[in-house]
């Protein structure tokens, strides 16, 4: 399985449209490698984006030094998908 | 599970226990459910629709679920509305009267190769496994290879990316399998496409901002669907056209449905907002399942009484 330990999911609220259009910048870096999971729509609405350990500096330094706010949505994502796993053996365990 | 009450719908299950649960429910209830085998994905499995049905040769209600495969709380929702169908026959009247008129069709793992995928390999794989010629990136969006805009804005050209849209039109055999039922079909009146997790009720255009000529019946009863799920739990969603609500999408689903005749053609995003993501606690699966039936069910009963 691949790991995601050390990625993060981050929620922006950009406040304006200029805002909207610097984060859709982002999605044309290819090398950053992100992955919307919800791609920007207008302002004030939420825009998600799963980033991988070696770009969160990158990505937060953009989105700080443009004023854009943002919130860690999922703090480690391999954490979440650790807990679904050991929920899923679990209860397949007790089915047993 | 020996049986579809000893099956436990509170956890994320495999493709394999998911097709083991759809065959133990039509042994169960064979005069109600029957298991149609519409075509193969890329890999070779089995594009399994459960039909329900108490006569011949009615209108019909599509549901689909997993088109995209990492969003598993729409699959695992797939499985519950399918026990609820079968639970309700006979014991809720207006599911009863639903089925004494039309027949719906479930499609519970749309993308199987996306989903084992996701399972085995990457749990966060979106796209079908198809081979993209002169690229080493595999897949294709499903949600962005029909012919409906295809090729348009909101779809990329690129295979790398989560958007892209397939070759051709119809290129996916995921895709295509449901194109040729739905025209082979010929009498599909309502076709719901389900994904996750930004909590919304959507419905044609996605790749145009031209507005539908049934806009305005589209809007009032997707207000009337998310007024029955957020009844449930106080689950806010929001509702309107695809491209007003999110952004431009080509190639989507419900615009090809719609294109295609199908008046009541909608796309769910279920829960959960800003929490989770894809990686949505199997803790809110029955509670997701549960709240998206009751807007399921508006949606099929205006369907069942609105005949055109």
């Amino acid at each position: 399985m691949e790991n995601f330990g050390g990625q993060q999911v981050l929620r922006i609220l950009p406040e304006n449209e200029e805002q909207v259009t610097l984060v859709r910048d982002l999605e044309n870096l290819e090398h950053l490698q992100l992955d919307f999971w919800q791609s920007p729509r207008a302002a004030e609405k939420p825009i998600d984006i799963r980033v991988p350990f070696p770009s969160l500096q990158a990505v937060k330094v953009y989105l700080e030094s443009n004023n854009i706010p943002y919130s860690i949505m999922i703090k480690d994502l391999q954490n979440l998908l650790d807990e679904e796993q050991s929920s899923m053996k679990a209860a397949r365990a007790m089915d047993n | 599970a020996r049986s579809t009450n000893s099956f436990n719908y509170a956890i994320y299950h495999t493709f394999d226990e998911i097709n083991s649960f759809i065959d133990t429910l039509v042994a169960e209830n064979p005069n109600l459910v029957s298991k149609i085998v519409i075509g193969k994905s890329t890999e070779g499995r089995p594009l399994n629709v459960l039909k329900f049905s108490t006569g011949s040769n009615r209108p019909a209600f599509w549901i689909d679920t997993g088109i995209h495969s990492r969003e598993w709380v729409t699959q695992a929702s797939g499985v519950w509305f399918a026990k609820k169908i079968v639970q309700d026959y006979g014991t809720d009247p207006s599911l009863t009267a639903t089925l004494n008129k039309l027949d719906i069709y479930l499609e519970i793992v749309t993308n199987p190769d996306g989903y084992v995928f996701s399972h085995t390999s990457n749990r966060m794989w979106r796209k079908t496994r198809s081979a993209n010629p002169g690229s080493t990136c595999v897949g294709t969006d499903p949600n962005r290879n029909w012919d409906a805009g295809f090729g348009g804005p909101g779809s990329s050209s690129n295979p790398c990316t989560e958007t892209y849209r397939g070759r051709a039109a119809h290129s996916e055999p995921e895709v295509k399998a449901i194109v040729d039922f739905v025209k082979g079909h010929g009498n599909i009146k309502g076709f719901v496409s389900i994904h996750s997790y930004s909590q919304m009720l959507l419905f044609p255009y996605g790749y145009t901002s031209a507005l539908t000529p049934d806009h305005q019946e589209l809007n009032n009863l997707a207000r009337v669907a998310v007024n029955a799920l957020t009844s449930l739990y106080g689950t806010v969603y929001e509702y309107g056209s695809i491209i007003t609500t999110i952004y431009q999408a080509s190639g989507g689903t419900v615009d090809w449905t719609y294109n295609q005749g199908i008046k009541y053609s909608y796309t769910f995003e279920l829960r959960d907002t800003g929490r989770y993501g894809f990686a949505l606690p199997a803790s809110q699966i029955i509670p997701t399942a549960q709240e998206t039936w009751l807007a399921l069910t508006k949606l099929i009963e205006y369907t069942r009484d609105n005949p055109y």
